[in-house]
């Protein structure tokens, strides 16, 4: 076991590194173990660079970086060891327009293997689904969905078929 | 292996029968704030097996149940399905579809249910063990919690990786 | 001091009973002293219920309704004793677009005694700036300041000119 | 009583001296995520007097002097400024415009002037008291901090409420 969850959260270190660097379009980001001689019990240190930035404590980054470095760790997880399904509620709210794209970006190249349950309030996020469930409460305190799929679908032929031209 | 419904009635704001049926590639949920797109996920981590009523916002479990509004009664009971694909048998069940049910009464009562074969609680959180789909999965991030991971201290950061590794 | 805070919470309570339902366009809420006994140590109780919907524990909440109802009490205070100036960070991020049209028109009513900061990634918060200071950061890491007051006040002029017409 | 200027320079990630001449009526601050917005909500904090780091999310004081980036070098100090223009007399001061400056040094030493003769942090804090204007004012709301008033515990309420009450 102890050798196990060494070898896994070195497989997790490199992915970190590697998507941090990614989502960031530059930078520097690892994680450790603060006490390598205890590794069933040692607490997870984290450190993250943004580019052109200095290293320093990660509580210093602004609301959008620590929420990008987040997702950069979280999905180092999931490429170790994707879910057959993942639901993310508003991990895009902290995000402005251009991290948001950098964000969706990672998550198509994890669509392969997971399906997306995406809650947002963004339009940016909004487009690349596949389909959208609209929730609405017509009588207040009552939840009812209307699913807007036919209308995604239609979009995606119609803009195949133009593509095709 | 793929999510295929989601069935709600009773949890929470559902307090009439609502259907989701889920796609392949990603979906994305929409709405206004407080319409119901949140208890959706706790709906998911529920039926998942999820126990700790914190976790799902509420104090005591019976807060789940669909509370009524200023004009419709309250309900007996919360019940919610999710319905799982399994074309690969990678679940230890010789059925393709499997549809898994919990239901809780006002009463306290609860029933647990694997295609209409009432079992425990405890059949339900290990059916999904080695797939890595849980109530407490890295890969059901509820609103807000993504920023715990940077945030936290690094002895839980480490409960966080030690589900992944 | 003891007559001093209950006069005062009693004001910040009306206060909040007002504006918590004109924010939300309906609904109830309400802050209580837990002992009433003990003004000068009791801590503090407070009931929200958003439109339509039954009382319940706040925790129970939406995201953005539980950001609105803050929004409420900060201002209930503000109410009370407006400070010459206030430094809002990022208070609409979990808002919808219709949230934050109401959150805009609270704020308003009190620009007339207040000098307000408002930093913001929604267009439609901007759009009720009177000056806009733009943040980049053209060499990584450093931080530099634009001013994009002419354009604003540009075109307000030219919007005034053209409502005369 | 109004806000009318803030200087910035060494603070964090303004590296360049950099002066918001602040204007009646409202102001927002937009850019990017990490370009430096909070970080202006940082440096009034300071100048007012904040003293705790954590507040300033560093972990000790000298986190907020400039510690350059990958082309720039350090600063030696962190200076702010901020003018306010008093023309109804409400300060206890003979000045119309009264500037008040909080420096840092890397030695650890601080200097604090009004009108650029030297005085005690003290000084400055009371000079805000009457107006309600501090650095833990309710009237300055960090970001994601709103939240705490609605999910904190009914003793830690009762610390905002004191302060207006
Ligand atoms: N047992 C219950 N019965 C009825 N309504 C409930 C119950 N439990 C929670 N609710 C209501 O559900 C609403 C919260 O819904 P939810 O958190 O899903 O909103 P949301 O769509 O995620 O909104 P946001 O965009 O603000 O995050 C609250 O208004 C709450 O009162
Ligand atoms: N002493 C310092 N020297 C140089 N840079 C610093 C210093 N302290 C903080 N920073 C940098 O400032 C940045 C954070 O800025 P800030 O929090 O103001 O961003 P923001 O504009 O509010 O972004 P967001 O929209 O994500 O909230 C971080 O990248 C951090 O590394
Ligand atoms: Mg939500
Ligand atoms: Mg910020």
């Amino acid at each position: 076991a102890k050798d196990q969850f060494a070898e896994n959260f070195e497989k997790i270190r490199q992915n970190f590194r590697e998507i941090f660097t990614l989502l960031f379009g530059g930078g520097k980001a690892d994680i450790s173990l603060i006490d390598e001689n205890d590794i069933l019990e040692s607490g997870i240190e984290i450190m993250a660079k943004p580019p052109g930035k200095k290293n320093q404590t990660i509580s210093l980054l602004s609301g959008g970086e620590k929420a990008l470095s987040s997702i950069a760790l979280l999905f180092s997880i999931f490429k170790l060891k994707p879910s057959f399904f993942s639901v993310l509620d508003e991990l895009d709210a902290p995000l402005d327009e251009s991290n948001i794209l950098r964000f969706l970006d990672l998550l198509k190249s994890f669509t392969d293997k997971t399906q997306f349950l995406i809650i947002t309030h963004s339009k940016t996020t909004l487009k690349i689904a596949d389909f959208i469930f609209g929730i609405t409460m017509q009588t207040p305190g009552l939840s009812t969905t209307v699913s807007v799929n036919l209308q995604k679908k239609e979009r995606k032929e119609k803009k195949k078929s133009a593509d095709k031209k | 292996m793929r999510l295929k419904r989601i069935e709600i009635l009773g949890f929470k704001s559902f307090g009439e029968k609502t259907v989701f049926e889920i796609n392949d590639g990603t979906t994305a949920i929409v709405g206004p704030n407080g319409c119901g797109k949140s208890n959706v996920v706790d709906a998911i981590r529920w039926v998942l097996g999820e126990q700790s009523p914190s976790k799902l916002r509420g104090s005591n479990m019976q807060d789940i149940i669909f509370n009524g509004t200023t004009s419709l009664k309250p309900l007996g009971m919360a019940e919610v399905s999710i319905t799982i694909e399994d074309t690969e048998n990678k679940l230890p069940l010789d059925y393709i579809d499997i549809r898994i049910t919990r239901r809780l009464f006002r009463t306290g009562e609860s029933q647990y249910l694997i295609n209409k074969k009432q079992c425990r609680l405890k059949d339900i959180q290990e059916l999904f063990m080695d797939t890595g789909m849980s109530n407490d999965s890295y890969a059901i991030m509820a609103q807000g919690k993504i920023d715990q991971l940077l945030t936290s201290k690094p002895e839980d950061r480490r409960v966080f990786f030690e589900e992944a590794a």
